[in-house]
């Protein structure tokens, strides 16, 4: 765990009044170490550690607290200062229908996701939300929704074309007309890189009011978690983020890469394949993940 | 006209960075480098020295991490062949297995039955079946909420239609879960009682974007059932799945497949001369 590393490495400020370079070297090392193997970016790291020791060095000696609690301390506070520090909402409280979509790698959890969001927004916040499958490529993904649709009671508008862009825009006037407050798009997992699948997510927007673009995010990715959540930031739009996968044992290191760059919130994270596994976004439950 | 060998710190930092940010551990990366440099010591070259001369040493070091010679897939001399691939949620078990049916159709000429033993999530079945037909190979699932009676129908099944590799999807598990992974190991139990020997095949499928969590998976399928391989998919992507290298060299695992799309013919043997120059683009 960092928090023991940190503790060890911090028995040299003992006796000593102000916390230097020298004194907190070797803590800052195991920070750097701990962090990457939490599958932090590097460059992530990199300024993380910066900011710690600025925030640290020159700073005297509490001698209330332990040093190691001390640096934990200011550990702890520069993690939730790139995590945030408040939990921030869905942009939905608009004219209905409220347009949600899911986006991101193949496999992160997005149909999962939208599903299980979709219970949380009809049970906890007394909504009337529908999905729709805008994935046309994987075998058999309309039918996952479809089924998922049923199990947590929610509407399901069916497919009414081959063409992804007028599903979108077909479920958007279904939902309005048949009273949905909000409609939930799922769409095909896609890499960053596919060119013609990020202008697919452009192409939607452009023809269809998505309030808010949620990006999927499998808690085990690793140092592509910057360049991914990146180019689908500056390419597509999103206005947050959602965690999956938080039920193994991944110390979610992605989360603080995906924050760092893109400034968006994390909103929600995933604990298990149920559908009641949705929970709104602690970030200080994170920072105690990623400190191990 | 030979001339020693010198690397400055600099250029150590970035080949260790270039490792770390390819997903290869940290501890992984201190040894590949410490090995790197002791080889360079008293070292003499004809050869310009760059980083291009640097890399080619680095690389061949890696790639022989890499290689084994267990990394063919296997079959049963003499009779059917069992293959269970098992993995975490949306690691790519369903599309290799697909992809998997159709490489050994077409290069090795075998009768293939692929098996929907994931009973659990939502149109994982139907899901296989769309694959089983574009490939055209057989397909089993019953009614059973229990993989391990459907795997157990399966092979009686496959004996009947003279199939020759039955290829066995599971659901995705975590391997924290110690209820699924008991799951799993049962499905190996059964297939041994029938059999009378485990699967010739028993893969696990590893996400390529992920992290150092990879190792993690590893070790704890690895505890539940004796696994024989691994597939990486999703090469294709930016990723560079250096967990790799700990996979193979310490978890002493042969990585057999490489998956690198999501249609039919995106399954590549692993080379570990490609993965280590790839590691590094
Ligand atoms: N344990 C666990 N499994 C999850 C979680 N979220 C999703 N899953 C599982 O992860 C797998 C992939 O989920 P999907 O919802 O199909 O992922 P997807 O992003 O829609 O996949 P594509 O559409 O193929 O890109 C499924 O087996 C889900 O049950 C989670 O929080 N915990
Ligand atoms: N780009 C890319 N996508 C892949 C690759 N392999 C699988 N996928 C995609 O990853 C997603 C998940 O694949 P599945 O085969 O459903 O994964 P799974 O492990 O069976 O998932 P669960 O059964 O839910 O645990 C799908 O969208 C696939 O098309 C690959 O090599 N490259
Ligand atoms: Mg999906
Ligand atoms: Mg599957």
């Amino acid at each position: 765990k960092i928090t023991d590393k940190i503790t060890s490495s911090f028995k040299k400020l003992r006796g000593h009044s102000v916390i230097t370079d020298k004194n907190i070297d070797e803590a800052l090392k195991e920070i750097r170490l701990g962090l990457l193997e939490a599958d932090v970016n590097y460059k992530v790291v990199k300024s993380l550690v910066d900011s710690i020791k600025e925030a640290s060095v020159g700073k005297e000696v509490l001698k209330s607290v332990s040093p190691g609690e001390q640096f934990t301390k200011i550990f702890n506070d520069e993690l939730i200062k790139i995590l945030g520090s408040e939990t921030e909402y869905l942009n939905i409280k608009v004219s209905p229908p409220a347009v949600i979509m899911m986006v991101g790698l193949q496999g992160s959890g997005k149909t999962t996701t939208a599903a299980k969001l979709s219970k949380y927004l009809k049970e906890k916040e007394k909504r009337n939300p529908c999905m729709v499958s805008a994935d046309i490529y994987r075998p058999a993904a309309i039918e996952q929704l479809k089924i998922l649709s049923n199990q947590v009671k929610v509407g399901f508008i069916e497919n009414s074309s081959q063409d992804v862009i007028e599903i979108c825009k077909n479920a958007f006037k279904s939902a309005y007309n048949q009273g949905y407050d909000t409609l939930i798009i799922d769409t095909a997992g896609r890499l960053q890189i596919d060119d013609s699948m990020i202008q697919e997510l452009k192409s939607i927007k452009s023809e269809v009011t998505i309030h808010e673009t949620l990006l999927i995010i499998d808690s085990m990715l690793g140092q592509e978690a910057i360049n991914v959540a990146k180019t689908f930031n500056d390419e597509v739009g999103i206005e947050g983020i959602a965690l999956t996968k938080l039920d193994g044992d991944a110390r979610g290191g992605a989360a603080l890469s995906a924050k760092f760059i893109t400034n968006k919130p994390i909103k929600f994270y995933g604990s298990g394949e149920k559908m009641d596994a949705l929970d709104i976004f602690h970030p200080d439950r994170m920072a105690s993940r990623i400190l191990g | 006209n030979r001339k020693k060998v010198v690397i400055d710190d600099n250029t150590v930092n970035e080949l260790q960075e270039a490792l770390i940010l390819s997903d290869v551990s940290f501890n992984s990366s201190e040894r590949i480098i410490k090995k790197f440099k002791d080889g360079l010591k008293n070292q003499e070259t004809e050869e310009e020295v760059n980083n291009e001369f640097f890399l080619g040493i680095l690389q061949k070091e890696i790639s022989a991490m890499l290689d084994r010679d267990d990394l063919n897939i296997n079959f049963e001399p003499g009779g059917l062949s069992v293959f269970i691939i098992s993995g975490v949620n949306g690691s790519g078990k369903t599309t290799t297995i697909g992809k998997l049916a159709n490489l050994i159709v077409s290069e090795i000429g075998k009768k293939v039955m692929i098996v929907a033993a994931d009973t659990f999530r939502a149109a994982a079945i139907s899901q296989l079946e769309v694959w089983a037909k574009r490939v055209g190979v057989e397909f089993f699932s019953n009614e059973s909420k229990d993989p391990s009676s459907v795997v157990y129908s399966a092979i009686e099944e496959a004996e009947k239609k003279d199939v020759e590799v039955i290829i066995i999807d599971t659901a995705g598990r975590l391997g924290t879960n110690n209820d699924l992974m008991m799951e799993l190991s049962k499905i190996e139990n059964v297939i041994k009682k029938q059999m009378g020997k485990g699967p010739i095949e028993n893969l696990l499928v590893l996400d390529g974007t992920s992290g150092q969590n990879a190792l993690s998976q590893i070790e704890k399928f690895k505890k539940s059932i004796n696994l024989t391989g691994i597939v990486i998919t999703k090469l294709d992507s930016t990723s560079k799945a250096g967990f790799a290298i700990s996979a193979s060299y310490d978890y002493d695992l042969p990585i057999k497949l490489i998956g690198v799309g999501e249609t039919l013919h995106d399954l590549l043997p692993f080379v570990p001369d490609d993965f280590s120059k790839a590691l590094f683009d």
